[in-house]
């Protein structure tokens, strides 16, 4: 925060957009700054209410040189923006560079407005600058894939020292998948720490195996992967649904979203640029997109490029970044190259050679927020790849919010 | 290559209106020791340094001016606004 942690009094927080930017479409732009403050308003009780004149707590403007406070702009490149902390008068107000190229995308010949505004507004609300990389509130500008945005656990940490969690949790989600390209952004929440609450894990001999306890610190699974921006868990028949979109975790079957496919996955993953998520059992898999399992599958794993001696396959999690997919079989992984439908040359590689402080065989993979998570027993490792580091370990439930 | 003497003056003066803007580094004008203002630019490298998680040498090297001219935030790292 600053200093002596300036915060809004209240939890209604109004904003007004003062002009644009001829960069964008005035919808892109509006667009932009709503997902923004939906992200600060997904982790605390604060609500923003846009207004259309007058003074507005958080007034948001274009502007470019000098522009009528003491920290005139700089021109293209350098700094891009500016936001001032919670008070009266210019206390709130962001201002964005107009000699910068803004667009609603995350290419490399603009920048990305929401991710700016999203920075900006965590100074409006009080946040100061984090030295965490990869955290929202880090000074230096980085694009990166919005689609699915989740703030950086030192954000939620920082905003929740000044405001607190949110109040009542929101209506439980809908069946529907969000749709390919979500329109809403808010945040879930990241891994927490090992669950301090104990369930009672037995289950009494009479009645039939059930669904585990969400909190059972021994909770194990057999398969995991992202969709659309969600994170689902498989156990058996059952699967946890994690979405940005609602704190709730949603009960479901498998055979509520595949009633033809088969339980008892073995490993999941999704790529996201092609809106397709594969599951595998034994020695075939499957590829759906949203509900809709794809013609002509089950297939033989040995069309990726397994050897015949590979009945099955333990994990496996597509790196955004690099496009590859890691699938992981025993002490052993291999890297299968999705541009080019193809395994890499050099594989399989043990699995402790690359992945830092992953010593065993892995039983579910996932990566979200810029962090692979192994998961092996009651136990996932979160490793940062870029860095070859192990950051921390969690029980295989953190992500439930025990 | 050793860097060329004038690229090297330009560097110093981004450098200083960086720290001046984000790490609350004050030139005094009528300094008197050259000597005085490098030092005092040092601690703020080092400062600078220190926050982007960079080896911390207080030496305007490489590394460093690369970070200094990424795209970024106008807020100060060490201080509010006044």
């Amino acid at each position: 925060t600053f200093p002596h942690s300036p915060k809004w009094k209240k939890e209604d927080v109004t904003y007004r957009i003062l002009n644009y930017t001829p960069d964008m479409l005035q919808a892109d732009v509006e667009e932009a700054i709503a997902r923004a403050f939906q992200l600060w308003s997904s982790v605390t009780p604060l609500r923003f209410t846009r207004l259309y004149g007058g003074q507005a707590d958080i007034m948001i403007s274009f502007a470019a040189g000098f522009h009528g406070d003491f920290y005139s702009f700089d021109g293209p490149g350098g700094t891009l923006a500016h936001a001032y902390p919670p008070s009266s008068g210019i206390g709130g107000d962001a201002h964005f560079d107009e000699d910068e190229n803004w667009t609603k995308f995350t290419t490399h010949s603009g920048f990305n407005l929401f991710l700016v505004a999203a920075h900006e507004l965590g100074h409006s609300l009080g946040l100061g600058h984090s030295n965490v990389f990869g955290a929202l509130m880090y000074p230096v500008y980085m694009a990166r894939d919005t689609r699915d945005y989740q703030l950086h656990q030192d954000d939620i940490d920082g905003i929740q020292a000044l405001y607190g969690p949110p109040r009542e949790s929101p209506v439980l989600p809908t069946k529907a998948f969000p749709p390919q390209e979500p329109t809403e952004l808010t945040t879930a929440e990241a891994p927490t720490e090992t669950s301090s609450r104990e369930e009672t894990t037995e289950n009494t001999p009479s009645k039939p195996p059930s669904r585990p306890e969400d909190c059972d610190p021994h909770l194990t699974f057999d398969a995991i992967t992202t969709l659309r921006g969600e994170i689902l868990f498989f156990k058996g028949s059952y699967v946890w649904r994690k979405s940005p979109y609602f704190s709730e975790i949603e009960h479901d079957t498998i055979s509520s979203f595949w009633p033809s496919l088969v339980a008892g996955f073995d490993a999941a993953y999704e790529v996201d640029k092609t809106d397709r998520v594969l599951f595998f059992k034994d020695n075939q898999y499957w590829a759906v997109s949203g509900y809709s399992i794809e013609s002509g599958f089950p297939k033989p794993i040995q069309n990726l490029g397994f050897p015949t001696n590979i009945r099955k396959i333990d994990a496996a999690v597509h790196d955004h970044n690099t496009k590859k997919t890691y699938f992981f079989v025993g002490n052993k992984y291999w890297s299968y190259n999705e541009n080019t439908k193809s395994m890499e040359r050099g594989y399989p590689r043990k699995i402790a050679a690359d992945f830092h402080g992953i010593g065993h065989t892995v039983d579910a993979a996932l990566q979200k927020n810029g962090y692979f998570y192994f998961f092996h027993g009651s136990n996932q490792y979160e490793v940062d790849i870029k860095r070859k580091k192990l950051i921390r370990t969690m029980k295989s439930n953190s992500w439930f919010n025990c | 290559f050793p860097v060329v003497p004038e690229k090297e003056k330009e560097d110093i003066q981004f450098a200083q209106k960086y720290l001046e803007n984000f790490y609350d580094f004050k030139e005094e004008k009528h300094s008197l020791f050259r000597a005085q203002k490098l030092d005092r630019m040092a601690d703020k490298i080092r400062e600078m340094q220190s926050f982007f998680g960079l080896e911390v040498t207080g030496q305007l090297n490489r590394k460093t001016l690369d970070m200094m001219k990424q795209p970024r935030c106008g807020i100060p790292d060490i201080r509010s606004y006044s």
